[in-house]
């Protein structure tokens, strides 16, 4: 199965058509790998995008230079994702 | 095994799983639910869906509940196995959805995407497409919510397999969505379609694929707004409401937009919990808070629909 070890997800806060323009040269480069969660939106809503971790430094000064703000929603996804597998086993063997 | 029920709505279960528990709440109650084959996915999987109907008759009004096309939105598909036992568990006490289907039948679909299903749980958790072979790509699936024929390959889609938005070689490549398709033209007295998703908190109804009013929008504005309100009564959970297009983005090809041109007026889709601290991995402690909210919407919905058939 295909983990995420050191993946984070980034939730980046877009006002208005100039930050959701700046952010979609990132989301649209094929350099970082990224998987977009949640898209940008008409009413700028906030963007969420999953991170592999090699990518980590290289969109935390894209976003930097770009003054976009955003926060790390999921610190650890292989984290969260072996307590999913974790509880849904456990209910299997209930 | 039937009284026991040993199925837990409070967790999240395999294909086989879900499947097992359709067929025990068809068999649970017989005169209420029958498990249907209406096809097959690419890799030859069944698609079921259940019918809830209390009256014999192949053409009753009817509503489509859709869910889990996108496979890693596991919320949706947890919520609809709950719905359908909900459905069963409250006719005959509960006043609203016993009149619903004194008037309707309703269609549930609880994993429209099997394959995908089946992938998340065994590959990549995070799979979103069908796991349709594309002859010119290395690449696997395409959108299954990108695929219906409305605006086809229109804005928000992809001709590129390995994009999480290819529409496919063309309207109802996916064999997922051409079931759908097939049986709800075949019955051809449709009148509600909704579409689960997750997740973002959103009401919306069409249109995906342009920013032009659908000549429904403004009843289908009001009655989402009071579905909206209805979820919220619940736990608080606030929602916003809008056409697809202008409250997220364009999105060409989706089954709302589908169902609407093609004569079902009453079409929705939600997308479900964001609590901001888990994307699509929402834990399997908020399926029964979730589906609870999320029911009370479906109602509303379902109770304008049985007052104004048309």
């Amino acid at each position: 199965r295909e983990k995420f070890f050191g993946d984070q997800v980034f939730r980046i806060n877009v006002r208005g058509g100039d930050e959701i323009s700046k952010l979609s040269q990132l989301l649209n480069s094929d350099n970082f790998k990224l998987d977009v969660w949640k898209s940008p939106s008409a009413f700028s809503h906030p963007v969420d995008v999953l991170v592999p971790s090699v990518s980590l430094q290289p969109v935390k000064s894209f976003l930097k230079s770009q003054a976009l703000q955003y926060s790390v929603t999921i610190a650890d996804l292989q984290a969260l994702l072996d307590k999913e597998d974790e509880e849904m086993q456990h209910n299997e063997g209930q | 095994e039937r009284s026991n029920n040993n199925f837990n709505y409070g967790a999240y279960h395999s294909l086989e799983a879900i499947y097992h528990e359709m067929d025990n709440i068809a068999g649970e109650f017989p005169d209420l639910a029958h498990r249907l084959k209406i096809g097959h996915s690419f890799e030859n999987r069944s698609m079921y869906v259940l019918k809830f109907g209390t009256a014999e008759g192949r053409r009753r009004p009817a509503v489509w509940l859709n869910a889990g096309i996108h496979s890693r939105e596991w919320i949706s598909q947890a919520t609809a196995i709950w719905t359908a036992r909900k459905i069963v568990s409250d006719y005959g006490k509960d006043p609203a959805i016993t009149s619903i289907l004194e008037k309707m039948d309703i269609f549930l679909l609880p994993v429209a995407n099997p394959d995908g299903y089946v992938y998340t749980q065994t590959k990549n958790r995070l799979w979103r497409k069908t796991r349709s072979l594309n002859s010119r790509s290395p690449c696997i699936g395409a959108d299954p919510n990108r695929n219906w024929n409305s605006s086809f390959a229109g804005a928000g889609t992809s001709n590129n397999p390995c994009s999480e938005v290819y529409h496919g070689p063309h309207a109802n490549s996916e064999v997922e969505v051409k079931s759908v398709v097939d049986f709800i033209q075949q019955h051809g007295n449709f009148k509600c379609f909704i579409d689960l998703h997750s997740y973002s908190q959103l009401l919306m109804y069409p249109y995906g694929y342009t920013v032009n009013k659908a000549p429904d929008a403004e009843e289908l504005d009001e009655v989402a707004r009071c579905a909206a309100k209805a979820l919220a009564s619940l736990s608080g959970t606030k929602y916003q409401v809008g056409p697809i297009c202008t409250t997220v983005y364009p999105a060409s090809g989706s089954s709302t937009d589908w169902a609407y041109d093609n004569g079902i007026k009453y079409a929705f889709t939600f997308e479900l919990r964001d609590t901001g601290h888990y994307g699509f991995l929402l834990p399997a402690n908020q399926i029964i808070p979730t589906a609870e909210e999320t029911w009370l919407g479906l109602k509303t919905i379902m109770e304008h629909v049985r007052d104004h058939l048309y």
